[in-house]
């Protein structure tokens, strides 16, 4: 079994950065 | 002693780790004034600088550019906080790789939709909130007989997990909840009411209630 | 110069990125023989020393317990190899997040499947094609004029990213994809065939064609 099978992958993360991005870009503005 | 402007945004526990690591590095770290992140880090004058664009961003007064905010606050800090010897400062970079891969993911699945930044979903937030017992249990029981993470005085790990553990403790952590980490809970009191973190962060309000789903 | 034992599994880029650094700073780090991932990692004599269990762990001939590969790497480094200044040390450090932020979650996604590891979304997939073409193209233009990622010579942030993207240039980076990325190629063929490198890794056998969705 490979290592890498316990890695732990945080699949939704692109979701959740580009969501703090636009959270903190609107209280930017 | 390291000085210079911090691009970044001012509400932020990313920020606030970098501000109070400058307290105890004793230079004078400014936030850059009308910074409107997404369109001052797009302009050309920045991304000369800081080419993916990302923030938070530090620029010191000689010149040098640092990005990713667990670099920027090593930067400015004192050497104290670094780490005093080897093995201590080894042992601060295990926690801040710990508060990103470990802390800030269930921690952001946690709290973002009480904040209204993501939708809420049950199956998620139900999962990182048992990832957030996990995280919280380990450092219960390390904490049983330590008052800081690292060897007997402050250093940037108490800073760094502390500001990744901001949120929940703000947001999403009622007493009920928290009342099962106690040596945490006194650990996390601590760290907030060291004067030059209380300097950064002010009065820190706990999470009173069971957090309502927002609408 | 650190020595001590590494529990870890022998062919993973954590690994590599701990041995490597081992390399440079001298001492005799050693793979516990013997080692079964998620039963040697769950006894009580190795939960005692590293109540998490995760691994890489590290535990040094004077006993200290390291966990947090870019934290095991760090140590186990000479000085030279962890930046020669403050400024250096930082970007060091930037470049360690950097990698784990934003090279190893899309680098996950995209490979994963093709190794059998998670199943094949094509979606998951497309989306962290882009975000690793955005990574490389960052690297590309900041490798245009240096040969290393810190300053004139290798450092740990040089092993460490170029760990962290092996997976993608032996699964699923082929020809056609990764020439457009020219100054990555060049300094990632410089890292791996430095000698200390190479004495962990070997010789390392790029993707040849466009990889094939696992039956």
């Amino acid at each position: 079994t490979s290592p890498l099978v316990v890695e732990k992958v945080w699949l939704d993360k692109p979701k959740y950065d580009a969501a703090e991005r636009r959270y903190y870009e609107s209280l930017s503005k | 002693m390291a000085s210079g402007t911090l691009y970044s945004y001012p509400d932020n526990f990313r920020t606030y780790k970098i501000l109070i690591a400058a307290q105890y590095g004793g230079g004078s770290v400014k936030l850059a004034p009308n910074f409107v992140v997404g369109q001052s880090n797009q302009t050309p004058e920045f991304l000369a600088k800081f080419p993916l664009g990302s923030v938070p961003a530090f620029e010191s007064k000689d010149g040098h550019c640092i990005t990713e905010s667990n670099a920027i606050a090593f930067y400015v800090s004192s050497n104290e906080l670094r780490g005093a010897t080897d093995v201590d400062r080894a042992q601060v970079i295990q926690w801040l790789s710990y508060a990103d891969s470990e802390i800030l993911p269930p921690a952001s699945v946690w709290t973002f939709p009480y904040l209204g930044i993501i939708d809420f979903n049950k199956q998620d937030v139900n999962n990182a909130k048992n990832q957030i017992r996990n995280v919280l249990t380990h450092l219960n029981n390390f904490l049983l007989a330590r008052t800081y993470l690292v060897g007997e005085r402050l250093t940037l790990a108490d800073v760094v997990v502390a500001c990744s553990l901001l949120n929940l403790y703000k947001v999403v952590l009622d007493p009920s909840f928290r009342k099962g980490f106690q040596n945490v809970n006194r650990w996390f009191t601590t760290i907030i009411n060291q004067p030059k973190v209380k300097t950064v962060l002010g009065d820190v309000k706990l999470c009173e209630s069971e957090p309502k789903v927002p609408a």
